[in-house]
């Protein structure tokens, strides 16, 4: 990306971050599960690039327009495809030339190009959409290798299956990657952790169980809470949030009021033109820009205004399509938030404004005789005042399987990020698009993970989690507050953001560490209720759950989050030392409202024959009546390193109740 | 045949490293349900192997609950689809 690595503190031009002193995460192997890969693009130039790793036991696949030997080269030393699930689930053959897609690695839709690129791509320099977004364009581990298993195929949306999913994982487990990041999700009511079904939770497992670290998309389907996907508490869930960048896109009225939307506009100038609103005879209805109708308007020629709730990018190029096909030279998109774009092809500028200043807009056109308004192409702006929030579609906890578990974990960059794509993908410019989602805030973590398993390659995927959640900034990478998008805003918390923004540098430096293992996800297992032959097949040992069901508020995480206090409750954390041998820490709480917490011991003191040490911490609320969660956070710092654990509490004095609390 | 629909059928972590036994294992217990194991080998989709064991394959509801009931196997479930987020 030409822009999130900087904003994260991983510049090219600082010697001493993360990136440097992991060798750019050179020898580390990321696995993806995505849509393919467009070999042909310069992201993967393998130029420099030493021998492929000798443990290395996977290979390529040759298929539709991809020849292994051709295609792949020392970056991209993977690529596989599995397609039989989906085409024994449809029964009939996948018609390529009807819905257009590639029967071998190769990709159509430009989305695994893009992932992959985002967490390993190598150096492009000069970098743009059309020239927004100018820069260096690199992933965070631009020396790591690429293996990519293609199951996602285009018909018509772009899905696939759990069968071919868990043989991806079958295989990526056996060539031995490094990790893997899945920019997957499912749907809401979500499947068991040890429901196959579910196709993530299951595979994850076992590659975690084998010290693969798994990076999976928290989902799209925000703001609401309880949308939250991927929560097993193995897998690492990553939120999306906005950088410090916008396209601001000058809108010049004709009373000579300016406006600054936003979009990605890279044609010309659009001189002052008529400015209509498409309203209805009636006045009932507004006019919804996902369905234009332009009966009683004449619109050819024109800029038109129109106003949605929906969030998604399709609702642009939907207002679009109608606009052009009527004649119609542009469309001002008036919602919230604002800050999901897409360009609309063929450089016709489809400016999203808020509807505040939408609503100017509008009372603009309702007393003018003559609207008209003139587009500018649109800029782009970088650093202050561009401020960070969790976006509106990532997906929000708490878990609707086990509440107790935090999820997401963290956020990452994951709007209008600037990326490789597939030529075919018909919104990209040379070989570049701009794309938003919890798929692309996912490989930002992803190659923070490479680099953190370069410099660190004996730290357990629960350590790893716990360096990034504990190091999280709470605020931008400027102290200024994360917001969190949706229906009103408000400061983020856990629920938005988990740990917080992923701090990539403080997180090789955690100094302590919640770490897990297999015997943890087992306490986990037994504590929500698995039965002891299920887990046992589960883990590959005979497995029996104690006698007195385990609390789930013991799982070993770097969060607390209690979601049923009705008195007092005490939960019990380990933490591991990974810093200075001789060290001491201490606690500081910030209890969340009406919630008093007490940690004992306060002081925890780490020796050459101590390197773990167990705390205890105790909850008793003061409410008498059920909350909603309110929000803390408990310290441990030695004065260097800050481990902070998010804690969330609900206070529930009638349990299972609900009353959108 | 439509009543036949692409199932999971998940068994765990693998219990040992012999590539060839864990699949003839698999196709041994899907022959016992569907009949004849050229019957299971037109059935299987998958045989999962590497990272854990079980087998994508072909089968009906009542195939399905037979499976689901022999030793060794944790669930057996219908296929699901997912999306790219």
């Amino acid at each position: 990306t030409t822009r999130s690595w900087d904003y994260l503190g991983l510049s090219t031009h600082y010697p001493s971050n993360l990136s440097h002193k992991a060798k750019k995460g050179d020898g580390i192997i990321i696995g993806f599960f995505d849509s393919g890969v467009w070999p042909e693009s310069e992201v993967f130039d393998d130029e420099g690039y030493g021998p492929v790793p000798t443990r290395w036991k996977g290979h390529c696949d040759s298929g539709q327009l991809f020849n292994a030997t051709a295609d792949c080269n020392k970056k991209l030393i993977g690529a596989k495809w599995f397609i039989d699930g989906f085409l024994a689930e449809n029964k009939e053959p996948f018609n390529t030339t009807e819905k257009p897609d590639y029967l071998s690695p190769r990709d159509v839709v430009g989305h695994g190009t893009h992932v992959s690129a985002i967490a390993a791509g190598s150096f492009v320099s000069n970098t743009s959409f059309k020239g927004l977004g100018l820069g260096l364009a690199r992933g965070a581990a631009t020396r790591a290798r690429i293996a990519m298993y293609k199951v996602f195929w285009n018909v018509g949306p772009v899905i696939c299956s759990s069968a071919d999913l868990l043989r991806a994982f079958d295989e990526a487990i056996h060539d031995g990657v490094d990790l893997l990041s899945l920019s997957i999700g499912s749907f809401v009511p979500l499947f068991s952790d040890v429901d196959e079904r579910d196709g993530i939770a299951i595979g994850a497992f076992h590659a975690v169980a084998k010290g693969i670290p798994v990076i999976a998309a928290a989902g799209n389907t925000g703001p609401h809470a309880q949308t939250i996907q991927n929560t097993a508490p193995w897998i690492l869930t990553v939120a999306a949030s906005t950088v410090d960048r916008s396209f601001p896109t000058l809108l010049t009225l004709g009373n000579n009021i300016t406006i600054m939307g936003q979009a990605l506009f890279a044609g010309k100038e659009i001189g002052f033109t008529g400015l209509v609103y498409p309203e209805t005879s009636e006045l009932v209805y507004p006019s919804f820009c996902e369905s234009l109708s332009f009966n009683n308007t004449s619109v050819d020629g024109k800029v038109v205004l129109c106003f949605t709730t929906v969030g998604s990018r399709a609702v642009l190029t939907t207002a679009a399509s109608a606009v052009r096909e009527a004649g119609g030279v542009g469309v001002i998109v008036a919602r919230n938030p604002s800050d999901m774009l897409g360009s609309c092809g063929n450089d016709f500028p489809c400016v999203v404004v808020d509807y505040e200043l939408g609503t100017q807009i509008l009372f603009y056109i309702r007393s003018a005789r003559s609207p008209t308004v003139k587009i500018s192409p649109s800029k782009t702006l970088v650093g202050n005042p561009v401020a960070t929030k969790v976006a509106d579609f990532s997906s929000r906890g708490p878990s609707s399987i086990a509440p107790a578990i935090l999820k997401p974990d963290i956020a990452a960059p994951g709007v209008s990020i600037l990326a490789a794509s597939s030529p075919a993908y018909p919104f990209e410019a040379g070989g570049f698009s701009i794309l938003s989602g919890t798929s692309f805030s996912t490989p930002h973590v992803s190659g923070i993970v490479a680099l953190l398993k370069a410099i660190q390659p004996n730290w357990s995927p629960a350590a790893i989690r716990s360096a990034i959640v504990t190091t999280a900034w709470k605020s931008d990478p400027y102290g200024e507050p994360i917001f969190s998008e949706g229906s009103t805003w408000k400061l983020a918390d856990p629920f938005d953001f988990g740990g917080g923004l992923v701090n990539p540098n403080k997180a090789a430096e955690p100094g302590l560490v919640y770490d897990m293992g297999t015997n943890d996800y087992i306490h986990y297992l037994c504590a929500v209720g698995y039965n002891d032959s299920s887990i046992s097949l589960v883990v590959g040992k005979v497995t029996t759950c104690p006698g007195t069901k385990p609390s789930i508020l013991d799982v070993n995480l770097p969060s607390i989050t209690i979601p049923n206090l009705s008195k007092s409750v005490v939960l019990t954390r380990t933490v591991k030392n990974v810093g200075s041998v001789n060290s001491m820490y201490k606690s500081l709480i910030v209890p969340p409202i009406g919630i008093s917490v007490s940690v004992r011991p306060q002081t925890l003191i780490f020796n050459s024959t101590t390197n773990r040490v167990s705390f205890k911490v105790t909850f008793t609320t003061t409410h008498k009546v059920n909350t909603r969660f309110y929000f803390g956070s408990l310290t441990w710092t030695d004065g260097f390193h800050a481990v902070t654990s998010p804690i969330s509490v609900r206070t529930q004095i009638i349990q299972s109740y609900t009353d959108d609390n | 045949d439509n009543t036949r629909k692409v199932h999971i059928v998940y068994m765990g972590e693998k219990q040992h490293s012999n590539l060839k036994l864990i699949t003839d294992s698999h196709i041994d217990m899907l022959a016992s349900v569907v009949g004849s194991k050229e019957a299971a080998v037109k059935s299987m989709i998958y045989s999962y192997q590497h990272g854990f064991s079980g087998f994508a394959a072909m089968l009906s509801k009542d195939q399905a609950k037979m499976i689901a009931e022999l030793p060794g196997v944790v669930h057996v479930t219908r296929n699901q689809l997912h999306s790219l987020q």
